[in-house]
């Protein structure tokens, strides 16, 4: 599932929220 | 000791969703009756109020294609056009933001972090949409929402005079919201209750259900707890509040029904990433 999840996946993975949104 | 370790998960929550969550009901009430020193929000009623409000909101990077399509003497229903996509693109985007922020929420439920990694890509999955709506009531009345981090006041009527099928996208969430703001819930409340959604055992395809369920036990507890406390006079109020999760699915539903019609209907949408990876597949 994650692997069809990337961005949710990357959220929850990174310990700061700000990714390229 | 038990009281106290559930008082302690209330703190923790409600710290956690001031710290993620950038307008509060607090807040958003505040603006809504005016006892702000902020200046009041402005009012978007019309497709003209809508292009001059446009400045305010968060769509810097789109292209603003409607200016400079009006240059070149488009029709006032082309425009009107454009400026309903480009209005639909920033909610998008502030959509996309916000799912940054439940998710950084999310993450600081205890416990919430070890679960299964793909358990949690499910309960975000399943439970964001859910989430953002109930943060949607706050921020309403009767009249209309606040958007723009309370920056605008849009009316009700004027999203109801968009053309279909953008016009049935937020009536539904102003008769939930009415109903959901007379529990008169505060931010610590709403903290509690969030978590309790995102902490649904029932999603589609979790693989260890178990663990799920005994945060979300502890999390139940905590909130039965604190509303006695905080709302002493209002009788069945946890009852109330639980049943309003099942109102919750049906306005998912058909939040997605309509993003499905917007695809099928127009060609210059596009929807963001984010929330295509969440849409997909979704009920």
């Amino acid at each position: 599932l994650k692997e069809k999840h990337k961005i949710l996946h990357r959220l929850l993975q990174n310990s700061t929220s700000p990714v390229d949104l | 000791p038990e009281a106290a370790d559930l008082r302690s998960l209330a703190k923790h929550l409600y710290e956690s969703y001031l710290k993620n969550f950038p307008l509060t009901k607090a807040k958003a009430r505040a603006i809504l009756s005016g006892k702000t020193n902020d200046n009041a929000p402005f009012v978007i009623h019309d497709m003209k109020s809508l292009l001059e409000g446009e400045q305010f909101i968060n769509c810097c990077h789109l292209p603003h294609q409607g200016q400079q399509r009006e240059s070149t003497g488009a029709t006032l229903t082309e425009l009107q056009r454009e400026v309903e996509l480009r209005f639909f693109h920033s909610c998008q985007s502030r959509s996309a933001e916000a799912v940054s922020e439940v998710t950084e929420f999310a993450k600081s439920i205890p416990g919430f972090s070890i679960l299964d990694l793909n358990d949690q890509v499910t309960l975000l999955k399943y439970g964001v949409i859910e989430v953002l709506s109930i943060m949607m009531a706050p921020l309403m009345n009767k009249d209309g929402t606040l958007i723009s981090y309370g920056q605008i006041f849009m009316t009700r009527e004027f999203l109801k005079s968009l053309r279909k099928p953008f016009s049935d996208m937020m009536e539904p969430k102003f008769e939930f919201s009415v109903k959901f703001n007379m529990l008169e819930l505060d931010d610590s409340d709403m903290a509690l209750f969030l978590a309790v959604i995102i902490l649904s055992g029932d999603r589609p395809g979790l693989l260890n259900v178990k663990p799920i369920e005994e945060l979300q036990e502890n999390v139940l507890h905590s909130l039965e707890l604190h509303l006695k406390t905080n709302h002493p006079d209002s009788l069945h109020l946890f009852a109330k509040v639980l049943q309003k999760m099942t109102d919750l699915r049906q306005l998912v539903t058909h939040h997605v029904q309509v993003i499905q019609l917007l695809k099928e209907s127009e060609v210059d949408l596009c929807l963001h990433p984010l929330l295509q990876e969440i849409m997909r597949d979704l009920y």
